[in-house]
């Protein structure tokens, strides 16, 4: 199961559609501070269902929304795509050999779901992805800064990351 | 359920061991599950997992005194640990290895080649030395313009054939 | 009291401002004391000090949306705004440019150089370009006998006497 | 007022007395992960009166005092001293051009504070630091990995280091 792209439009600082093809193999993001790179790992958590803006740097959920810049205004709406290639069959409830995860945002308003364009609940979502292996505490995503996290954690703690794993 | 931790476990605390010799080499780690009340207050009912690093030349060191490279490198190997146990297809590591000297930077990369076919590895970063581990680089840039770019490209690996050969 | 703590606040803007300038070519930082109830539960008596900061060719940005790198520099031009209004004799500083990229240590030492006669600072590294701070190298190691060892040298600056030529 | 030396003995990873003579200008201290370079700064924290061993990365007082490690037994003792030149005459009480602040620790037992040789209280040493502008919250020490917390704090707290400096 590949993470083939991610697509960002006005989320964060891409307000124009952009596509972000992963190619197999290791996948190396460089840039210079503050180019962008930690948005598109909250993109990604984001699409993934994330509640709590603070996971992604945020206080309110409307703060993932292009703020606008000079000359361009704030976006009123922005949406994430994570495009899977399920070719090796590993979502088992679905049979497609793609399959696009879409979060959807409108300012003021409420977030919208879609697994291959169809409107689902967040329910729905989390759970397709937790079946293959993504989801459920976000264990393979870790945050700028956060590493050491794992070692300054209680064993109890530990514990807890390793029953999800099991 | 309760058998299902140990197997999991006993599968991470192997990797573990063996992630820790890469990253430590000429020291160890390992994981062993605390006794019953040595956490202070503990319901008793479940141990806690505890992590132990020896690093070359030292004495088994108490986690808060290790350095800040030291408890990344630690970090790391429990964090394959997992992944080797029970994979996950895909991980994103934003800046994991900032703490990271270049010597060390290099054994994570290693760690990156080894297992790149066993799961999707996205590495964020920006350091120099981190990049060799790339199949493709993703260059994120910002304009005056406040707007992010992306360009990407694949990166030719030849030298893995040599290093393989 | 009150009236030492405003000559300070003063002192202290005035020089945040000049060092985000340097941090931040082309963007702007700046502090400002908390409006009453801004911040929620407020015992109304002592007004807070906000930090803003604009990096270049952006909107101010709140403080948890920016970058590690930016996070970073707004610390430095405070820490940096502290000593220039109020001056300790020494400042140690572990690792605080580990999330800056090479542009950005570069402005980080051009800074430490400019104030390098008025008071004395310690800088603890593993990256290479921070290293051109220095008037003095400590380098420590540490054997295959767990003992750390100290061995320093000066360094010439030659290049100073040009760059301020 | 100028910190010419700091001389460790018995002190985390440096149990033979070793001295970081600290010339004028700019101190760059470098070397690989775990080499010891936070210790150095552990050490001028503590010499100057830190009750707080998580502030040093311990979790009890004596973990401070050198292990052991191969061959070599573990520290009864550490002594950790900070050589001063007040050839300005910044500290005012004293009329020393040179001033040593020496603080010892012997294993289970209690700490031991000394200036220019003579043993004084921790308050005394405490005051004395303060007077030229050290200590007070250690604001000008920033430990590894605790950069942006001045970002990260309140407002409050961020005003409490205002008051602290003016
Ligand atoms: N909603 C938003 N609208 C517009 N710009 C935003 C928004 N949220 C964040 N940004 C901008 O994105 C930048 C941060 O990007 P990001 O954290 O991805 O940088 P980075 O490449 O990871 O840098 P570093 O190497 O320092 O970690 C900030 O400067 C911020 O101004
Ligand atoms: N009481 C002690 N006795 C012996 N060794 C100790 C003691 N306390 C800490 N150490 C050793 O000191 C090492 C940590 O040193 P330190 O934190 O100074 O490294 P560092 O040079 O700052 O590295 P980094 O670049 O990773 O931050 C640890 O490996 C630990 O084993
Ligand atoms: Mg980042
Ligand atoms: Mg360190």
């Amino acid at each position: 199961m590949h993470l083939s792209a991610i697509k960002l439009r006005g989320f964060k600082s891409f307000p124009e559609p952009v596509e972000v093809r992963l190619e197999r193999g290791v996948a190396v993001v460089v840039g210079p501070n503050g180019s962008g790179k930690s948005n598109v790992s909250d993109a990604l958590l984001w699409a993934s269902g994330s509640l709590s803006p603070s996971e992604l740097r945020a206080e309110k959920p409307d703060d993932v929304l292009f703020a606008g810049a000079a000359g361009r205004p704030a976006a009123d709406w922005c949406e994430v795509e994570l495009l899977f290639d399920n070719a090796d069959g590993q979502f088992t409830e679905l049979e497609f050999s793609e399959i696009a995860i879409t979060r959807r945002l409108h300012r003021g308003g409420e977030g919208q779901y879609l697994v291959n364009k169809a409107t689902v609940r967040r329910t729905d979502l989390v759970e397709l992805l937790a079946d293959v292996g993504l989801g459920g505490g976000h264990s393979s995503v870790i945050g700028q800064g956060r590493v050491e996290e794992i070692l300054s954690s209680k064993p109890e703690q530990r514990r807890a990351l390793l029953e999800e794993a099991a | 359920v309760e058998r299902r931790f140990e197997e999991t476990f006993g599968a991470v605390q192997q990797h573990f061991a063996d992630v820790a010799e890469t990253l430590f080499p000429g020291g160890e780690g390992r994981l062993r599950l605390s006794e019953p009340d040595e956490d202070g207050p503990d319901d008793g009912s479940e141990p806690g997992v505890e992590i132990e690093l020896r690093p070359a030349g030292k004495r088994v060191t108490k986690l808060s005194l290790l350095s800040g490279g030291e408890k990344a490198l630690g970090a790391i190997s429990f964090l394959f640990a997992l992944f080797l146990a029970r994979p996950c297809p895909f991980y994103l590591l934003d800046e994991v290895e900032a703490a990271l000297d270049d010597t060390n930077i290099g054994r994570f990369v290693e760690l990156l080649r080894r297992y790149a076919d066993r799961a999707q590895f996205i590495v964020i970063t920006h350091q120099k030395r981190t990049m060799e581990a790339a199949d493709s680089l993703y260059g994120v840039t910002m304009g005056a313009d406040g707007v992010s770019q992306l360009v990407s490209r694949r990166v030719p690996r030849a030298s893995r054939q040599a290093a393989v050969a």
